[in-house]
């Protein structure tokens, strides 16, 4: 059967509106002159065409980060929607890198773009993937630490996502006491 | 209500030729 022309370019809304941000570390520019803003999107088609063409984060130099925040929130924590929250974090040995790293991110921005966390899907801001010579990490972040039913009930479909196993576990970050740290040890607020 | 997509519907569209 065939489709009338205007159903055939209908695309795939998403709930919400997105941007890809892309940080490389140059230690000449202040940090916020190295965070560039890729481009934004709003459909399923869009995500894709836009994913297939970029780097894999795999691929990307020691000290680059991307990050996919809904449109209007920066990706720092300074932005009104991130002071409060806090995130979820994976890390990721070094030879991790070729095996699990690409999938992991795919399967991160996918949880986030398919609002697979539910009705808690309106806590989420977006999620980091860091590319470091110490051990890359990927994170999501939410947009208040202190709602423990929304961010454990995200942690835990976020693990199952990942198709991490029982004996691992993850753990929440509240941003205020990552920026705040002294040491290299950041307080775990929360363990999935 | 929500627009949610699942892993597998969004992994269809991978390497779908753009459509013009």
């Amino acid at each position: 059967q065939e489709l009338p022309l205007g159903e055939i370019l209908d695309k795939y809304p998403l709930q919400n509106r997105w941007a890809l941000w892309f940080f490389k570390n140059d230690k000449n520019r202040m940090w916020q002159a190295n965070l560039r803003l890729v481009t934004r999107f709003s459909t399923v088609e869009d995500f894709w065409a836009l994913y297939d063409h970029i780097k894999p984060a795999s691929k990307l130099s020691c000290g680059c980060d991307y990050s996919l925040f809904k449109d209007g929130i920066e990706p720092m924590w300074e932005d009104t929607q991130n002071k409060r929250g806090g995130r979820w974090l994976i890390t990721l040995a070094k030879q991790q890198r070729h095996s699990k790293l690409d999938c992991f991110w795919l399967d991160t921005l996918l949880c986030l773009i398919g609002e697979m966390f539910g009705d808690y899907s309106d806590e989420l801001c977006g999620a980091v993937i860091n590319i470091r010579s110490k051990g890359d990490k990927i994170a999501i972040w939410t947009r208040e630490a202190e709602n423990q039913e929304a961010v454990t009930h995200i942690g835990r479909v976020y693990k199952e996502r990942l198709g991490l196993s029982q004996e691992v576990t993850i753990g929440y970050q509240a941003h205020a006491d990552t920026a705040t740290k002294s040491n290299s040890l950041t307080k775990t607020k929360f363990v999935v | 209500g929500k627009k949610q997509y699942d892993r597998e519907f969004l992994l269809d569209f991978q390497f779908m030729p753009a459509c013009i």
